[in-house]
């Protein structure tokens, strides 16, 4: 009947103590109960831009001025404010369901980002979107020159 | 300091900026630093 009631070897007391004294013992950064780390990658793929929506370049072929541009845009994203996708809250989430440009529905805990036009998309989403295009991807509103404009006097 | 990592592995950062460590021999990847494990 196999041995799925057996009773705790000292090895398994000894494989919990261990597992505890890895989290006490991490490298920086890194939390204990986080999803697993990355799948393993021969390479670390090299980051691509769009300095341009029609153009795409490896991050090493940029020119000075684009990494400049590429560099504000991403500041510019980061002032953008971000939660957590709950339908039960009176947010603009409870109209929403469907990221528009996944076009998956939106899961109870997902990350998000707003924009100012209150439309909101999964955070990896948008982020990429706006690195190619600063508008709203359903309204076709320009990020708000407000945001732009407060960023650059920082 | 923990001092040079052991050989085959590699430090490396995902795109949330959080840090982990990459072994070429096993092809494994995990949060916790090698040179703390003993």
């Amino acid at each position: 009947m196999g041995n799925c009631l057996k009773s705790p070897t000292s090895d398994d007391i000894s494989l919990l103590h261990e597992s505890q004294s890895d989290r006490a013992s991490f490298g920086e950064g890194t939390e204990p109960d986080q999803e697993p780390p990355p799948p393993y990658q021969e390479q670390v793929p090299v980051p691509v831009y769009h300095p341009t929506p029609s153009q795409t370049r490896l991050a090493t072929q940029l020119t000075e001025e684009e990494q400049i541009r590429i560099a504000q845009r991403i500041g510019l994203i980061q002032h953008l404010p971000k939660g957590v996708y709950d339908p039960g809250r009176d947010g603009s989430e409870k109209k929403i369901r469907e990221c528009v440009i996944c076009m998956m529905d939106f899961v109870y805990g997902d990350p998000i980002r707003f924009l100012p036009c209150m439309h909101i998309y999964h955070l990896d989403c948008i982020d990429d979107w706006l690195m190619r295009s600063f508008t709203c991807p359903s309204c076709m509103e320009p990020v708000d020159a407000a945001l732009l404009s407060s960023y650059e006097t920082n | 300091p923990l001092g040079p990592l052991p050989p085959g592995w590699e430090k490396r950062t995902d795109s949330n900026g959080r840090v982990y460590f990459v072994n070429h021999n096993t092809r494994i990847t995990q949060w916790e630093d090698p040179r703390s494990q003993g």
